[in-house]
């Protein structure tokens, strides 16, 4: 299958919707000046896929959502719709764009669902594995510094990512 | 689960060394023989799980294989060397690289870059994002980050390069 | 102890802001209002030695001050300023920097060439190890290495560019 | 004062003699391809000052000889003259240059001489430590990688790092 598109809400420091698609891309590169936003579009494709947030550089799911500071603080978090935030991802698969989608609701922990029906973490993340999509093994994702890290890595280290894979 | 283990291990032993010579040949020429050299070895042969995988490599026409020799654009590209062969194994959908060519000189990147440029298809996406030219200007297409000053948010342009191709 | 610590604590602290923001304005500009803010603060203002130095960087119109919504060149700006502050409470007479601008995008490049430009005299020398042109275009004199194959050594040709100046 | 010039023997991958003038340079920046050299010339600097060799990317003394592999391998450590290999720092100050040399001999510890006579490491780092080269804050130097965790630092870190320097 391949990512055909992405649409963010509120998600870090895009406010509202933004929607990127990606075409017939099979080498789509992300450009722009430095903290305008582009590792961030990669945490937005790591959180929709499943990922814990302390990989995103957040320690909470809290600091996922965009946050303006000259409008309000931590207080207005908690009102529904102004300080929720989603991710869908649109993967085609045999044919058919399947949406995935992450949301992060007031309070409570991220809502899963495959095509507008909620499912569990589990059924999630078991539609991506039979995909290949390895979330534990992360085998296809290099976040920002971390390639050097790669070849540095422990044996025992090494160890545990072929059991992942395998 | 030791079966399944040593599957995983030897195609990517017998893959590491292939990719290596891929990303470390002269970009100018196609010789079979250019390129470095690289392996994956078990500690410990009876008890792999106990033990760990050891990875070396080494650059076209130097002599150590150890990684602590290695400078840093020389890390990366044993790296990601690694990466591509440890998911060949079981091909995810699409690869996401944040600056992973920090530490590469211009001719490491042009490897890199035609490496992509030329594994990619409509099996396996690449979403790579990237300061460099000669890394993004190789791609089908650009996604453009911008921060937009008086909505204090990121915003997104999409550029179609496959038209503009040669 | 204390009394030493305070001089220097509070000489930097002074001395912090006004460094960030000529690493932050408008290369263009020489308007004293551009440029981000930051600062140091004492966690503990009675028993410093127990407590830690909180380091706080805004880059310009943005909101944040903590660390760790910073981008990786946002994070590498603020740490030049801050490595500059700390050193010129006692000036060492040169400064070795090995890929300081790995993560910075063409204008960070040049705001920091800049800055050295400005600040290296016979008092202060800068000695910048890069792979950036915009970087090393603007220094007073190029070392020159490469890799002699033949003799499996590294070799060095000096370049005074001065003599080219403008 | 400032730096003038190095002289290399043996160092890493510089076999034989090596010179670096950096003549009335303030801002000289170290340029070449990947795996040339660059951060050798780097660990030659701090080398010469008196840096733990654990921080020159080598566990041992014996990992910053020239080594060429197809030679000999580590038989030939010990037998003098072949074996050694030393970093000459010429520093000038008040009108005079003075000749700094650290040596590494088959087999025993590091040499120190100023103007070619030996002295103790206390010595020796105490005539840098009053021209302000403080080795154990290291607020001159950035190794290659490092920049990011300058302001990534822990509160307590920055407040050991002030303790140095004050
Ligand atoms: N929850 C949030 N709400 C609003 N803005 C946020 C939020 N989280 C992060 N940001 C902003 O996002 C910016 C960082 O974006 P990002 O890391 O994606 O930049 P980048 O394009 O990758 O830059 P670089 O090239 O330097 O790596 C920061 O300026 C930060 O203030
Ligand atoms: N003791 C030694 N003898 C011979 N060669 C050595 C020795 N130690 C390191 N080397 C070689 O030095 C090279 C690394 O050099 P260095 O790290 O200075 O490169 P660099 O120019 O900084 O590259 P990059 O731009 O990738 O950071 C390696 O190829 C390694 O094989
Ligand atoms: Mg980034
Ligand atoms: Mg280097």
């Amino acid at each position: 299958g391949r990512l055909v598109g992405l649409e963010l809400f509120n998600f870090k420091s895009y406010k509202g919707v933004t929607k990127v698609g990606f075409g017939e891309s099979n080498f789509t590169s992300i450009i722009g000046p430095n903290g305008s936003g582009k590792s961030n579009m990669m945490d937005a494709i790591s959180f929709v896929l499943g990922f814990q947030s302390s990989n995103l550089r957040s320690s909470t799911l809290k600091d996922l959502v965009y946050r303006d500071i000259a409008s309000a603080d931590e207080n207005e978090f908690g009102e529904d719709g102004e300080r929720s935030a989603y991710v869908k991802a649109f993967y085609e698969k045999d044919g058919t764009v399947v949406e995935l989608m992450r949301a992060i609701t007031a309070g409570r922990d991220s809502v899963y669902k495959i095509d507008n029906k909620t499912t569990t973490y589990k059924h999630y993340s078991d539609f991506l594995a039979a995909e290949n999509i390895l979330i534990k093994a992360r085998n296809f994702l290099v976040f920002q510094g971390d390639v050097e890290q790669i070849a540095a890595q422990s044996p025992r280290q090494l160890t545990k990512l072929f059991e992942e894979v395998s | 689960r030791r079966e399944v283990f040593e599957k995983a291990f030897d195609y990517v032993s017998e893959h590491i060394e292939p990719i290596y010579r891929e990303l470390t040949k002269n970009p100018n020429s196609t010789a079979e023989l250019s390129g470095g050299n690289a392996s994956l070895t078990l500690e410990d042969e009876d008890e792999p799980f106990d033990a760990g995988i050891k990875y070396h490599a080494t650059p076209p026409l130097k002599r150590f294989k150890d990684m602590e020799y290695l400078s840093g654009g020389e890390k990366t590209v044993a790296a990601l060397a690694l990466l591509f062969a440890i998911n060949s194994y079981q091909p995810s959908p699409f690869f996401i690289l944040d600056e992973v060519d920090a530490a590469l000189d211009v001719t490491n990147i042009e490897r890199i870059a035609n490496y992509i440029r030329k594994h990619s298809n409509s099996d396996i996406q690449f979403i790579v994002i990237s300061l460099k030219n000669s890394m993004f200007e190789k791609s089908d297409a650009l996604v453009g980050i911008h921060r937009q000053q008086q909505e204090n948010s990121s915003r997104v342009v999409t550029l179609d390069l496959s038209q503009y191709a040669d």
